[in-house]
């Protein structure tokens, strides 16, 4: 070990297990990451004989599907062993240890993280008894499209169409312009054979807005596109070359009735609208991939600063005093500056992720039993937290890149491509502009709530108190 | 009220920015709308602020849970632990203080003694936390082959990892690169 680090580590204050143990959220948790790390790093995926950044784009994506399945097959493992959860997938998928495994992202993530919890949370007790079980075995592949080439956040302008026909009891997916083919989601381009689509719902000649669909889009054998299904990858990225974004266009698509995600909106056979109690809950998905990605933020930001800090101490540079060695780079208070308000950062946004995944959590199982008084809250909470854990990553990414100098524009020092997975965050699952707007249409109406005497939720509460003040 | 610079003080202070700057794009809209504008017109002439607004409350739930919740946190660690927990609570807060600098003025009472006195507890905190930055990092236990950085290893061999990470440049695999027999050497010789 490195002289200077050593000294470092050996002047510590405080007993760092101590700490990695909160971080994990307790002893057990730090076991079972460390078992989970150590298995996959057995497996040995995180070699490669050509470092990944010198293949071509076409090699990514297959080393990304290799390494994918290859991912999947260990996690099957601990499955059977371990008899754990969902939060294998994620934590084995979306983390750190996903990353380094595969660095340019995963083609299978978005099976994990949006189709499976489409299917879990807007589907029918049936649909999810047949999906879901298919699903977690891999005998399909999902994904989740929403975004259209012309509109992306406002979800109302999307044009993808899904008319019922009472005839043969089937919808028809249509694709009427060029603006309405499907745009950026990972997997869709040539891994998966399934995906849900967001469309306009027409029945009985009436629009009742966006719905979720379940669309089969290549044959589960050959795995050919289906007739009328127009799929492709959109090409090269600034980063995420390995998620394999794609877009889709139907061409009067049928797909059976009972394919619709039914468990708040339904289509009847006979073409009967029956309206969901809440429009708000077609954005479930949304909220819970923008209260996964604030965690996600944090895991980006310690990477980044434990490269910086441990280069820090490591790189020598400058002589402010005559006759003395060159001093540590740590040493200089505009370092200190740079990185110890990323380190703080870490835990700031981990204690709000914690908070706002409990809040989820609450907020969910309150919708079971009809309660939605606080879903607009919730909303309004995992966009703002969005918005500014990616925007702080961003930054603390690239301040950490700055703070090592050349080296960090190395893509061997991993900043680099730690940016390019940070900086796509700022602009999916909602455009950080937007969702601060929609924020403030929360935050206006609950001043107005205000003004007008009522009582606000926990987080706005302090709008009354503070609203007696001078600008009032 | 009085300005308080203390963490809760500056809490509070991050919720009055928030209010105020809220309080304005509410009347901002509704000035507008009383001009003759619509609804729409005036929340799209007032966006710029409310981002901002949104922004600023979102900022002062930050620092409300990441205080709140670090106290209850702290209440079961060795009082080694909680202090450095403190300290990156206090600097986090502080350093937000003074990057909002310009709405605290705006919006409460602080003083410019008030935002010198933030500075220096800033910086005192970097020198307070600077010999615990690496034991920090390491906190963070992220094996090697998952930081899969060459600066970053746990044991600091940067510049070796770094030649040795140069080395597998697929045009290290020979000496000589065929573009110097096709285009380098004839140019130079003016054969090209």
């Amino acid at each position: 070990v490195n002289v200077d680090l050593q000294k470092e580590r050996d002047q510590c204050t405080f007993d760092v297990e101590e700490l990695t143990n909160i971080i994990d959220g307790g002893v057990e948790k730090t076991d079972e990451r460390r078992k989970r790390v150590e298995m996959a790093l057995k497996e040995q995926l995180h070699i490669d004989s050509v470092p990944s950044v010198y293949l071509s784009h076409k090699e990514k994506y297959e080393l990304a599907v290799k390494k994918a399945c290859l991912l999947f097959k260990m996690i099957r493992k601990l499955q059977e062993e371990e008899n754990t959860g969902m939060e294998n997938y994620r934590a084995v998928l979306g983390g750190n240890l996903g990353t380094a495994i595969l660095s340019d992202g995963s083609p299978l993530l978005l099976h994990y993280v949006m189709f499976i919890p489409t299917v879990m949370g807007q589907g029918t007790v049936e649909q999810q008894a047949y999906w879901v079980g298919r699903a977690f075995n891999l005998d399909i592949i999902g994904t989740y499209a929403q975004t259209e080439l012309g509109h992306g956040t406002f979800i109302r302008g999307l044009e993808t169409t899904a008319t019922y026909d009472p005839s043969t009891k089937e919808f028809i997916l249509h694709s009427p312009t060029l603006t309405s083919y499907k745009w950026w989601p990972g997997g869709l381009a040539h891994t998966a054979n399934y995906c849900i689509v967001m469309a306009q719902l027409y029945t009985k000649g009436k629009c009742h807005g966006i719905h979720p669909f379940i669309v089969q889009l290549r044959d589960e054998e050959t795995h050919m596109p289906l007739p009328g299904i127009k799929v492709g990858e959109i090409g090269a990225k600034l980063g995420m070359n390995g998620t394999n974004n794609g877009f889709l266009g139907f061409d009067q698509v049928r797909i059976p009735r009972d394919y619709m995600l039914m468990k708040n909106s339904k289509v009847l056979e006979d073409g009967t609208y029956v309206n969901s109690p809440s429009s708000k809950l077609t954005y479930g998905t949304m909220m819970f991939v923008r209260v996964m990605l604030v965690n996600d933020m944090c895991n980006y930001m310690a990477k980044a600063v434990t490269i910086a800090t441990r280069y820090s101490a490591v790189r020598r540079q400058s002589q402010p005093k005559p006759d003395e060695p060159e001093p540590q780079i740590l040493d200089y208070l505009t370092q200190q500056h740079k990185l110890l308000v990323g380190i703080a950062s870490v835990h700031a946004f981990r204690i709000n992720a914690n908070w706002l995944w409990n809040m989820y959590n609450n907020v969910t199982a309150e919708l079971e039993t009809g309660d939605m008084e606080r879903l607009p809250e919730l909303h309004a909470l995992s966009c703002c937290l969005k918005a500014l854990s990616t925007a702080d990553a961003a930054a603390c990414v690239e301040r950490c890149r700055l703070a090592c100098g050349g080296h960090g524009y190395m893509l061997s020092s991993n900043l680099p491509t730690t940016y390019g997975l940070v900086t796509a965050a700022c602009t999916y699952e909602g455009e950080n502009t937007v969702m601060l707007l929609q924020t403030a249409r929360y935050l206006v109406k609950a001043w107005q709530q205000a003004a007008s005497g009522n009582s606000l939720t926990p987080t706005v509460s302090y709008l009354s108190v503070v609203r007696s003040g001078r600008r009032s | 009220p009085p300005w308080d610079n203390t963490i809760e003080g500056i809490i509070a202070g991050f919720e009055r920015v928030a209010a105020g700057k809220l309080g304005l794009c509410v009347a901002q809209i509704e000035k507008r709308q009383k001009s003759g504008m619509c609804y729409e017109d005036a929340w799209n002439m007032t966006s710029v602020q409310l981002t901002a607004a949104s922004e600023a409350h979102c900022r002062a739930i930050l620092l409300a849970t990441y205080h709140k919740e670090t106290a209850e946190q702290a209440a079961s660690t060795s009082p080694a632990l909680r202090r450095v927990l403190q300290q990156l609570v206090d600097l986090y807060v502080v350093y937000w203080a003074l990057e909002y600098v310009g709405d605290l003025l705006r919006f409460t009472s602080i003083s410019e003694r008030d935002i010198e006195s933030l500075q220096s507890w800033y910086e005192d905190l970097l020198t307070q936390l600077r010999p615990n930055a690496v034991g920090l990092v390491d906190a963070f236990d992220i094996k090697d082959e998952i930081l899969n950085s060459a600066l970053g290893a746990y044991d600091g061999r940067a510049y070796e990892r770094l030649m040795e990470e140069a080395m597998k440049s697929p045009l290290n695999a020979e000496p000589v690169n065929k573009t110097f027999h096709t285009y380098l050497k004839p140019l130079m010789q003016g054969k090209l």
